[in-house]
């Protein structure tokens, strides 16, 4: 997935860095110091619908054209999050126990058309 | 709203850069509160010493991996009334395992100090709730330690299921094999119980099958 340029109107990836001393959230939240934020933003007009963000193949770039070449829309598609990973977070809970946990789909790697 | 450029997804106006960065801030305190199933940040009583957290955390290091969908808990004993004899004292641990999850692992680090007079025979007791003023205990394990420096006891995660209660009374009952520290006056203690050395417990809990399976099939 590309990740977004300040003008890119296609579907792509945006990054944010989010440091958990900006948050206020250091005395919790041991490790790690942050994580990225991404989130999926852009536009997914008729020919990238159901493309997986990347050119995946032959046969993908075969079916855009005929998408792109299909008169009659079919419907809309949105940018969403196509692959996503874990979060480990090692954090004091309200007792003060230390809890080491793996969040699951924290973390957005690709985003591609619906 | 900056009027400057076009949002690409819906059209409208870009946020300014700093109002987009606050509302990224909000979205990763919400993404985070639910990750943890948490509705509020903690607010910590009484957090552990650095010293204590940086030990406990080179221990468990070597090779542990936060079970899948589980968690790995440390726990620092918060209270020790170390009794006067040498060794015997009463542990107690702060624990709130959600409904949803169970214990499956459960080690107890002690940190023997080197006044150690040869073998230490060890037994560990859990305290249960207060009944009609009395209280019962259950032996949940007896040890030999026969070197100083620290210790991980294996405990019965099955022993330390159950009760409502979040508090978790383990008492250390234990005996030189070799009493030969009265010998010389007055008895030495064994156990380091304070400050940096603190005894911990060190658990893995995981979501129930039962409940997580009849989930899936739902």
């Amino acid at each position: 997935t590309p990740t977004c340029e300040p003008e890119t109107p296609l579907c792509c990836r945006r990054d944010h860095y989010v440091d958990f001393q900006e948050l206020g959230w250091r005395d919790w939240i041991l490790q790690p110091e942050g994580y990225q934020l991404n989130y999926c933003s852009g536009q997914c007009p008729s020919h990238l619908a159901g493309s997986p963000g990347i050119a995946a193949s032959f046969h993908s770039a075969v079916f855009s054209l005929l998408k792109a070449n299909n008169p009659w829309p079919l419907g809309t598609s949105c940018c969403v999050p196509t692959a996503r990973r874990p979060l480990s977070l090692l954090y004091l809970n309200r007792d003060g126990n230390v809890v080491k946990t793996d969040v699951p789909d924290m973390v957005v790697e690709a985003c591609g058309c619906s | 709203q900056g009027a400057r450029s076009v949002c690409p997804s819906c059209g409208g106006p870009t946020l300014a850069p700093q109002a987009e960065r606050a509302l990224v801030l909000e979205l990763a305190k919400q993404q985070i509160l639910e990750g943890l199933h948490l509705t509020s940040r903690p607010r910590i009583t009484n957090p552990p010493t650095r010293a204590a957290l940086t030990r406990a955390l080179r221990r468990l290091q070597q090779g542990s991996v936060a079970p899948k969908n589980g968690e790995e808990v440390i726990s620092f004993a918060t209270t020790t009334d170390s009794s006067t004899s040498t060794c015997s004292s009463m542990l107690t641990f702060h624990l709130s395992t959600p409904r949803s999850h169970h214990l499956y692992h459960a080690r107890l680090w002690l940190h023997v100090l080197p006044t150690l007079p040869g073998t230490l025979y060890l037994k560990i007791f859990r305290w249960g709730p207060r009944r009609r003023h009395r209280r019962s205990r259950a032996l949940l394990a007896d040890h030999q330690i026969t070197t100083p420096g620290w210790h991980a006891l294996t405990l019965p995660s099955s022993g330390l299921r159950g009760e409502e209660s979040r508090v978790l009374r383990l008492q250390l009952d234990c005996r030189p094999l070799e009493d030969n520290s009265t010998a010389a006056g007055r008895p030495r203690r064994l156990l380091d119980t304070e400050a940096n050395q603190r005894p911990f417990l060190e658990l893995k809990i995981r979501p129930n099958e039962l409940r997580a399976g009849r989930a899936r099939r739902r």
